[in-house]
């Protein structure tokens, strides 16, 4: 048996691909995050890391 | 904080961190973390935590699982007594490079593999460590879930591997566990048919047609084996036809809990995450400027594609076998990586407790003197099916969770006697 006559009629074209199972995993928590990853253009980005000694390869803050 | 008062603790107690860690191995990739010290004792085993997706970040496990709040309707914090910092020192980091408020300027800092995934966990443990001298010697223990299934072996045989090559600070690695994980796909994918048609998702008839998929899966995933490429893309598009018709003639099931419909497309509403983390005032308190928080990522999920049905079950033997216990639960409820594929893998692995741990008895898991599951132990090894669960345990029965890991790093989680009994037998 070929796989395309395994797979016929069960309904599953673009179901399986993984742009489509991404976006159904995000969309099954009801979450919409504005962007698809973070990267950003430009190294600071104002974050406690980028504010502090370049030398310092971790910087962590005690919050309440 | 409205409840916290019912807490026992004060705010000036909290030791709660955020951070930022400039990840070696890369390009300009910063991967931030959430530290919380246990609100019992400092000696506490440090257990880190990792969110799957893959893609998703770890504040969701922080705020809907076993972190030490949840966020109210009113984007208020409620404190969790469930809370896993109740009995560790409790890591969240968001990763792979891309999720949650971990991000870079060079997208060749997207990972794609485990390799990527465990060299920059554990050099981020080795900065951590630096940072917190003090809490190097305590117990060290790797938890997770779901697509975790595949980063908490890789995460484990790296650390263990710095460990043997005295690399660094030795991190006193205790064991890892994987809840509802993705680890052996060979196993845990011939096993969907089998756990839909037992709880009755699916119609015999469905059975055996869906079946039939089940062998050219199996070959596509024995050519990706751990190290293949374009052959893990294809078995994960031949494999997940096998996931897709189940859910097809499942209508709106929850496959993260077979209990439930989705509503929509919706499923859970974890919609308060990113309104409560988007929040001005909590961003500056975190200390990450002007970094947008991206609570999972397409691009992460799509970029671990080769690395989807690769086993990972390969490396846990060794680690076995040099004593560094592993903890499987799952709970019972949950489809998409279902107890029975789990119980499969974990007793077809090959280790020297093998026999033994097949033919150990399945004993209750006690808590407050009912069953909140049914264990299976043997040496290092130990599989827990919690009952009245779906995929997220620490979410559903987060008592029941807590307890598991207090059991678990304490070494008594086969200790099958209920408490009373047991003080009663001492005295």
């Amino acid at each position: 048996l070929s796989l395309a006559s395994l797979t016929d009629g069960l309904g599953l074209a673009r179901s399986s691909f993984p742009s489509v199972q991404a976006q159904s995993l995000i969309r099954a928590l009801n979450l919409f995050p504005d962007h698809d990853v973070n990267l950003i253009d430009g190294a600071d980005a104002g974050d406690s890391l980028s504010s502090a000694d370049p030398n310092k390869r971790l910087v962590e803050k005690r919050f309440t | 904080m409205p409840n916290l008062a019912d807490s026992g603790v004060s705010v000036e107690d909290l030791g709660h961190h955020a951070g930022y860690y400039k990840i070696e191995h890369s390009y300009a990739a910063k991967m931030f973390y959430l530290f919380f010290e246990s609100r019992g004792s400092k000696k506490d085993p440090v257990v880190i935590w990792l969110t799957g997706g893959p893609g998703c970040s770890s504040e969701l496990a922080v705020f809907y699982e076993n972190g030490p709040f949840s966020i109210a309707d009113n984007l208020s914090l409620v404190w969790n007594q469930y809370g896993w910092d109740q009995a560790s020192n409790l890591l969240y980091v968001d990763q792979p490079t891309g999720t949650g408020f971990s991000y870079s300027s060079d997208k060749r800092d997207i990972r794609h593999n485990e390799y990527g995934v465990s060299n920059d966990l554990y050099d981020f443990l080795q900065a951590f460590f630096a940072e917190h001298p003090n809490l190097a010697k305590n117990d060290f223990y790797i938890t997770g879930e779901s697509y975790a299934g595949h980063y908490i072996p890789a995460f484990a045989a790296r650390v263990h591997r710095g460990n043997k090559a005295k690399e660094g600070i030795h991190i006193n690695l205790k064991g890892f566990a994987i809840g509802n994980g993705l680890t052996d796909p060979a196993i845990q994918y011939k096993a969907y048919t089998d756990y839909a048609l037992d709880m009755g998702i699916i119609t015999k008839t469905d059975y055996e047609r869906i079946n039939k998929v089940v062998g050219p899966c199996e070959v596509a995933i024995k050519l990706c084996g751990t190290d293949g490429t374009v052959s893990c893309m294809a078995s994960y598009f031949v494999c997940n036809i096998i996931f897709s018709s189940i859910i097809a003639r499942a209508g709106n099931i929850n496959y993260y809990d077979i209990r439930k419909q989705c509503v929509g497309s919706l499923c859970y509403d974890f919609s308060n995450l990113e309104k409560f983390l988007n929040q001005k005032s909590v961003r500056a308190s975190l200390g990450v400027g002007d970094i947008e928080f991206v609570s999972c990522s397409h691009t992460v999920y799509q970029a671990m594609l080769l690395d989807w049905m690769r086993n990972l079950e390969v490396g846990i033997p060794t680690l076995l076998e040099d004593g560094v216990k592993l903890l499987v639960y799952a709970g019972e409820y949950d489809l998409i990586c279902n107890w029975l594929g789990n119980s499969r893998w974990v007793h077809a692995m090959e280790w020297s407790g093998q026999k033994e741990f097949v033919a150990s008895p399945e004993v209750p898991f006690l808590v407050d003197d009912s069953e909140a599951g049914v264990l299976k132990s043997h040496g290092p090894l130990s599989f827990l099916k919690v009952h009245n669960a779906g995929h997220m345990v620490p979410m559903d029965q987060p008592k029941a969770a807590l307890e598991m890991l207090k059991r678990w790093t304490q070494g008594t989680l086969s200790e099958t006697v209920a408490e009373p009994e047991k003080l009663v037998a001492q005295m």
